[in-house]
């Protein structure tokens, strides 16, 4: 695009299609673009890759609208409880297992709850996780009552005095009225038996989602409230430009990103590197 | 919805007299944004305007009390030739076994749909042997087991290998010996950039010329849809697409984008998680839910 020389019609159109294949959705994408021919005129702009720039500022002031600290995973207290949700296939339970073993890298303890109990060797894939990263896992038989898991799984990093709890669901479309319900119902017995808990609740969500990734955060949001996103598998070739709607519309930031299937691939959400990544 | 905004914008147009190409932009417009939210890819978007393009100027809707409803009879009809004919059958070959491969992304709905589609095999009398060549993934083989188990269906785990092709190779005899009719092998998710692992699945197909590849899909793929499923096609060719998870409410423009760039028939759809939500694939269907 910035090879052409011209800022023409043509330019804004060959950056609003590069947001657009980016999964940035239609109409952001032409607010976003319709701001810059704005921005451009204002500020005389003369040099393509000047737009360019000024147009990678502006979607990182979008991302940036939420407080620094937003992006961040801190765990807070003792034991801090992550809920980690989302739909069928996102990388849940791979996220777990590497999120455990950074965790326990820095000296903390962790426990695992094997909250699936639905899918076939969920528990199974959980436990491998477990002993890959060197921590416990609180499960009960396929087939059981997740929020018994739950239970168990509180009451056990209450009394052994774990740093943090991670606790695995299955996956769900959020379209399933009971399935939300039942999700619901596992936070619920996680504050009922430890104040405050979750205190993070994590929606996985795979970056290779076109706009259906906007209906799943508003509803799992709606459901039992989200406070970070984790973005997987952008070792791809998907973009995952969805987040800068969520991020813009429903106020939920991105905190990690999932780049490939092992241990180590997991890192923190950079907004500077996802941005320029958008035009790559 | 796109009846109402189309209608809007005829009712505009009528005092201009003959529509044209000009003057009919706007529509094209709208049906152009429907499209991209329902995660069609944009240059799949941009050969369909120009498609409907002459129809949208033609007789039919000119002549037409409600030329905006007509717009979307005609969107509507294209994008159900578009998507194919309803062909949800497996070639199935004279010499058994049928040898079926299931390929795609990571978390698409490989395991899943290799187990249905098992059990609609065993239904229609073609035994099958399910095949368990995930030898990377926490689990994969636990999973296929337990599926197989609940189906009553044989799973071959490699009698001792953990090298997929070998596992693929000797579930050959494997099922000659089982009796079995059919073969359908679960292999591990991978991304289309993957040089090494889209190398396994060409030695899998040199190895045991599969009847049968087909491209497991997730139905809210956004507009990657269209790389990754040209890359699998060219690397190894497919020859038929299931979409999985069209239970949710995602549009599922992905199944045009994929379509439209391999030219392979979508053949099935998951519906769900239980092993009887699989269902043959209907163009017209599809066609609405995308246009939303
Ligand atoms: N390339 C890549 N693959 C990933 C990443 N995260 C997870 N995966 C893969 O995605 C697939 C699904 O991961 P899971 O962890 O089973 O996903 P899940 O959300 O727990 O799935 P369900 O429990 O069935 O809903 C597995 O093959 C993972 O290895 C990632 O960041 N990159
Ligand atoms: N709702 C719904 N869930 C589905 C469908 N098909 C598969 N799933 C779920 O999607 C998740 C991933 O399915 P898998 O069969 O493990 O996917 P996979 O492609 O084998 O995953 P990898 O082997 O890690 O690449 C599981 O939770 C499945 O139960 C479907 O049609 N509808
Ligand atoms: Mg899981
Ligand atoms: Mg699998």
């Amino acid at each position: 695009i910035i090879g052409r020389g011209k800022i023409d019609e043509d330019f804004f159109e060959g950056l609003e299609e590069l947001l657009i294949t980016a999964d940035v959705g239609v109409h952001s994408a032409s607010r976003i673009i319709s701001g810059l021919r704005e921005d451009v005129k204002k500020n005389k702009l003369k040099e393509p890759k000047d737009v360019e720039q000024y147009l990678k500022s502006e979607i990182l002031k979008i991302i940036k609208s939420l407080q620094p600290s937003a992006f961040s995973l801190q765990p807070k207290s003792n034991p801090f409880v992550i809920m980690v949700i989302g739909v069928n296939g996102s990388g849940k339970t791979t996220t777990i297992g590497k999120l455990a073993s950074r965790y326990m890298k820095e000296g903390k303890k962790v426990l695992l709850a094997a909250g699936d109990t639905f899918r076939a060797a969920a528990i199974e894939q959980l436990e491998i996780w477990g002993k890959r990263s060197g921590c416990t896992v609180i499960k009960h038989q396929s087939g059981a009552d997740p929020s018994a898991v739950i239970y168990d799984a509180v009451q056990s990093a209450k009394a052994r005095e774990y740093d943090i709890l991670i606790a695995d669901t299955a996956g769900r479309l959020h379209t399933k009225v009971n399935l939300m319900e039942e999700m619901k119902k596992i936070k619920r017995i996680m504050g009922r038996e430890l104040q405050g808990a979750p205190h993070e609740i994590l929606m996985v969500l795979d970056a290779t989602t076109g706009q259906n990734a906007v209906s799943q955060a508003r509803l799992f949001n709606e459901a039992v409230g989200i406070t970070g996103i984790a973005l997987t598998k952008l070792d791809g070739t998907a973009k995952g430009g969805v987040v800068i709607n969520i991020i813009d519309e429903l106020k939920i930031p991105v905190k990690l990103i999932g780049v490939g299937e092992g241990v180590d691939d997991l890192r923190e959400f950079e907004p500077e590197a996802f941005v320029e990544a958008l035009f790559d | 919805n796109l009846t109402n905004k189309l209608e809007t914008i005829f009712k505009k147009l009528r005092g201009y007299g003959k529509l044209n190409e000009d003057n009919i932009k706007d529509a094209l417009r709208e049906v152009r944004i429907a499209l991209l939210e329902a995660d069609v890819n944009l240059n799949v978007v941009k050969e369909f305007i120009e498609k409907i393009k002459v129809r949208a100027v033609g007789q039919e809707v000119m002549s037409s009390l409600t030329p905006g409803q007509q717009v979307v009879k005609i969107v509507n009809e294209e994008l159900t030739t578009m998507l194919g004919g309803t062909n949800s059958s497996i070639a199935l070959v004279s010499k058994p076994p049928t040898i079926i491969m299931m390929v795609g992304l990571q978390g698409s709905g490989k395991t899943t749909t290799s187990a249905k589609l098992a059990r609609r095999l065993l239904k229609e009398g073609q035994l099958p042997l399910l095949v368990a060549a995930d030898v990377y993934r926490p689990a994969a083989i636990e999973q296929l087991n337990i599926l197989g188990k609940e189906l009553a269906i044989p799973v071959f785990n490699g009698n001792g290998t953990n090298n997929p092709v070998d596992i693929c190779k000797r579930s050959l005899a494997e099922a000659s010996e089982k009796g079995c009719r059919s073969i359908v092998i679960d292999t591990a998710g991978r991304l289309h950039i993957d040089e090494e692992l889209m190398q396994e699945l060409k030695n899998i197909k040199s190895e045991i010329k599969p009847h049968e590849i087909l491209f497991v899909a997730d139905a809210m793929t956004g507009q990657d849809a269209v790389n990754v499923a040209k890359t699998f096609n060219e690397h190894i060719g497919i020859d038929g697409i299931v979409l999985t998870k069209m239970d949710g409410d995602a549009r599922g423009g992905a199944a045009l984008s994929i379509r439209s760039v391999t030219g392979k028939p979508i053949k099935f759809i998951g519906i769900g998680e239980k092993l009887d939500q699989f269902e043959s694939f209907y163009p017209d269907r599809v066609a609405s839910r995308i246009l939303g």
